[in-house]
């Protein structure tokens, strides 16, 4: 089973077209394994990506180095996925 | 569960225990349930449409499907509501029991089957169909880029390892294509409203183009209508518009194939995370989730019923 320990789920917030256009060269960069979970599309509307663990650190570089604004949604996606696991489990057994 | 009143709408679910509850729900209502395999899963499992009829013969009729992003559980989950409420609120309540006294409805709750089943086995995050590409060591297709309508246009990608992967040809995914032998055989369906989450929007077409269709007014005023019901429960804030000026360009997509085929009242809704949660909205949120969902449904319903076309 895949697991999501460390990966992170950033939230930015895309001010204007360009900085849209910025993000979407992030969603190119296929290294980085990056998983849009709302992409990018009008400014103002929030771009939720997952982040795996290995590549964070290089892409808040770049997001701090365009001077794009962003947010930690979800520290550790592994957690909130064991917390899901185990609500079912539980009401499994219930 | 040993019937569908001690069935937990509460939590999230397998595949087999929603194919058991569709056997549960159909069982308790033959006069008005009935289970429908419209074709089998690229790995060969069964797809299954859930079928409300009171009667008649090819009635006018409304689509629903759930789950086609299989990742996008709180949608599965809210199909599952839907079903019992539909069987549960005939003859009780006045206003929807006239739209199935005259109309009969098409529930698709698990869309995607394969896709489904390998988020709760081995990747939780998975979001594609489950099909082998031919040279490509990816796998699956993106089965709301993969309709004819707009294919290959710009709102897709030609990158098997991409999410958002039309496939080599429409229809190529069977998931897809099974719905769309359905539709074509049916032949008199008036609305089909397909759900996805997150984000909280009501979508009309357009997706592909930036030309506005022939019913814009109308959609627009249904899909204010809507929004208007579904925020009055519980103050979830959707937004609404034409898929490409609402959020952005994508080809190949459910609604606007169904649209191209006359299906005037097609949708797409986005259905909530209001947190942080994206696709992993805690269980508890379901039930909420649908609840207001369905008050946007059934405003949709009633107009359609309300304006045979």
């Amino acid at each position: 089973k895949e697991d999501f320990v460390g990966h992170q789920v950033l939230r930015i917030s895309a001010a204007d077209e360009a900085q849209v256009q910025m993000v979407k060269e992030l969603e190119d960069l296929e290294h980085l394994q990056l998983d849009f979970w709302r992409g990018p599309a009008q400014p103002g509307s929030p771009i939720d990506v997952r982040v795996p663990f290995p590549s964070i650190q290089a892409v808040k570089v770049f997001l701090e180095a365009r001077g794009l604004r962003y947010t930690i949604m979800i520290e550790d996606v592994q957690s909130l996925l064991d917390d899901e696991q185990e609500q079912m489990f539980a009401s499994r057994s219930r | 569960a040993r019937s569908t009143n001690t069935f937990n709408y509460a939590t999230y679910h397998t595949l087999e225990e929603i194919y058991d509850f569709m056997d549960l729900l159909a069982a308790e209502h033959p006069q008005l349930v009935s289970k429908l395999q419209i074709g089998s899963s690229y790995e060969g499992r069964p797809i299954y449409v859930l079928k409300f009829s009171t009667g008649g013969n090819n009635r006018p009729a409304i689509w629903i499907d759930t789950g086609i992003h299989s990742r996008e559980w709180v949608t599965q989950a809210s199909g599952v509501w839907f079903a019992k409420k539909i069987a549960q609120d005939y003859g009780q309540d006045p206003a929807f029991t006239a739209i199935l006294d005259n109309m009969d409805i098409f529930l698709e709750i698990v869309t995607n089957p394969d896709g489904f089943a390998f988020t709760h086995s081995k990747n939780r995050m998975w979001r594609k169909t489950r099909s082998l590409t031919s040279g490509s060591t990816c796998i699956g297709v993106d089965p709301n880029r993969n309709w004819d309508a707009g294919f290959g246009k710009a709102g897709s990608s030609s990158n098997p390892c991409s999410e958002t992967y039309r496939g080599k040809f429409a229809n190529s995914e069977v998931e897809v294509k099974s719905i769309v032998d359905f539709v074509k055989e049916h032949g008199n369906i008036k609305a089909f409203i397909s759900i996805h989450s997150y984000s909280q929007l009501l979508l009309y077409p357009f997706g592909y183009k930036r030309e506005s269709p022939a019913d814009k007014d109308e959609l627009d005023q249904v899909a204010k209508s809507a929004v208007e019901a579904l925020t009055s429960l519980y103050g979830t804030k959707f937004k609404y518009g034409s898929i490409i000026t609402t959020i952005y360009q994508a080809s190949g997509g459910t609604i606007d194939w169904t649209y191209d085929q006359g299906i005037k009242y097609s949708f797409t809704f986005e259905l909530r995370d209001t947190g942080r949660y994206g696709f992993l909205l805690p269980a508890s949120q379901i039930i909420p989730t649908a609840q207001e969902t369905w008050l946007a449904l059934l405003t949709i319903m009633e107009h359609t019923l309300n304006h045979p076309y």
